[in-house]
Formats: structure tokens, C-alpha cells, sequence
């Protein structure tokens, strides 16, 4: 039976067997969570956002890393993803609250290059979406699995997310709306919309509260 | 400076925390 509560443990436990147990590869998955958003002080006004809940990010994979042309990333905005990189770091292993403007402390994995995906997966730790806008917003607010595959359909998609997903070389980015949220995979290579997936995730991620 | 909600608090250090991993054993 479903748990009266998702921890955060939970969800990333789900996400990662969602991946994990799949035939394809998958580079990483999201949960974007409801919640909803009161504008001002008038409760009654409120608007369901769908923001990050949790997100599992397995990489990439050699060979897709052998094949990809890469996306031509400037020697500047390399050291930006470091240096980002690195202060998150500090952070973390600080074990503070915020993000300072100063410089981290340099580390291995602070002067190894960021992936395009690796960054595509850390930009969206930082983005909402409320329902009906942007790819997990439309796929909630119609209930409909988005599922596009090919560069030319991330590239031709009215949302800005599926956009930028093709410009750091993700080829297939899949929606599937949940109960209380939204789960997004993305993929460097081309999958194909299966029934499994869906299924999959509806039984992930049927819970309550 | 910027506040981190605790949700992405806990994914920022699992993601930061593999990374180290996939760094140091490749």
C-alpha cells in the first residue's frame, strides 16, 4: 500500500529504480512536485506551481559520450560551471545554508569539466513551473504523457525547456503526470514511447499526501 | 547570497556527492 507520507528518501529511491530498472537509457529523472503558491495576502488566490521535489541523475553513458557532437561550450563557460561546481561544494560539505558569491575551495571533482547534462540537471534544481506552462506544466494540467523524441521535436517544441534540453544534447525528454506531481526523464539517445514507462511510474508514484 | 530550500538542499549533495565519485573512479 502506498505510504501516508513521501520522504525525500522515498522519492529518490523511486527515481533511481524508475532508471535504473529500465531497458533504456535514461540520464536522469525528475519529480516536480505540486504545491501551491498564495499570491499575497488573499489565500483564496493561490497558484499551483510545480516545482523540484527530487531528481535522480545517472550520466551519461560512454558511449553516448563517444557519440555525441558536442555542444561547443566556451572556455568561459566551462570555468563558470566549475566554479559553480565548486562553491556548491563548499556548501555542502560546509554545511551551511546559502550560496556565497566568493570562490570555493578547489577540489577533484570542482576542476573536472561539467557535462552538458550534468549542468541541465543542476539549472533545474532551480526551476518551477506553474500548471499548464512548460513541458511538466502542460503534461499535469492536461494529464497527458508528453513524450518527445528526435532532436527536431525538442527543437520544434513550444516549450522553452525542451529547447534548451536539445541544445545540451538530450534527445528524448518524457513527462508523465502523477497524482501529486509530475516525473521527467531525459535521454541522449532516441526512445521511443512505450506503455512500460508510464505504467511504470503510475505505480511509482501513486501516493498520497 | 542565496537560500536553498531543504529538498534541494539534500538532491544538490546527492548529485555533488556521486559526482565526486564518477571524478575520482574514472
Amino acid at each position: 500500500p502506498p505510504p501516508p507520507h513521501v520522504t525525500e528518501d522515498t522519492l529518490q529511491q523511486r527515481l533511481q529504480a524508475l532508471i535504473e530498472g529500465a531497458r533504456e537509457s535514461w540520464t536522469y529523472a525528475v519529480f516536480w512536485q505540486l504545491s501551491h503558491d498564495f499570491a499575497g495576502e488573499d489565500v483564496s488566490n493561490t497558484a499551483a506551481l510545480l516545482s523540484w521535489g527530487d531528481g535522480y541523475y545517472k550520466g551519461e553513458e560512454e558511449r553516448n559520450s563517444r557519440k555525441r557532437k558536442p555542444n561547443p561550450v566556451s572556455a568561459a563557460e566551462q570555468e563558470h560551471r566549475k566554479r559553480v561546481i565548486r562553491e556548491l561544494n563548499s556548501l555542502i560539505s560546509g554545511g551551511g545554508g546559502t550560496v556565497s558569491s566568493g570562490g570555493g575551495s578547489s577540489d577533484e571533482a570542482g576542476d573536472e569539466d561539467v557535462s552538458d547534462t550534468e549542468w541541465f540537471f543542476l539549472v533545474s534544481m532551480t526551476q518551477s513551473f506553474v500548471n499548464g506552462s512548460g513541458l511538466p506544466g502542460r503534461a499535469f494540467s492536461s494529464s497527458r504523457t508528453i513524450w518527445l523524441s528526435g532532436s527536431n521535436a525538442l527543437a520544434g517544441s513550444s516549450c522553452e525547456r525542451a529547447r534548451q534540453g536539445q541544445v545540451y544534447g538530450l534527445e528524448t525528454m518524457v513527462c508523465i503526470p502523477t497524482q501529486n506531481g509530475v516525473v521527467e526523464l531525459g535521454s541522449l539517445e532516441i526512445i521511443h514511447q512505450s506503455s512500460d514507462l508510464v505504467e511504470k511510474v503510475n505505480s511509482f508514484f501513486s501516493f498520497n499526501g | 547570497t542565496v537560500a536553498l530550500p531543504q529538498a534541494r538542499k539534500a538532491s544538490l549533495a546527492r548529485f555533488l556527492e556521486k559526482r565526486k565519485e564518477r571524478v575520482t573512479s574514472a
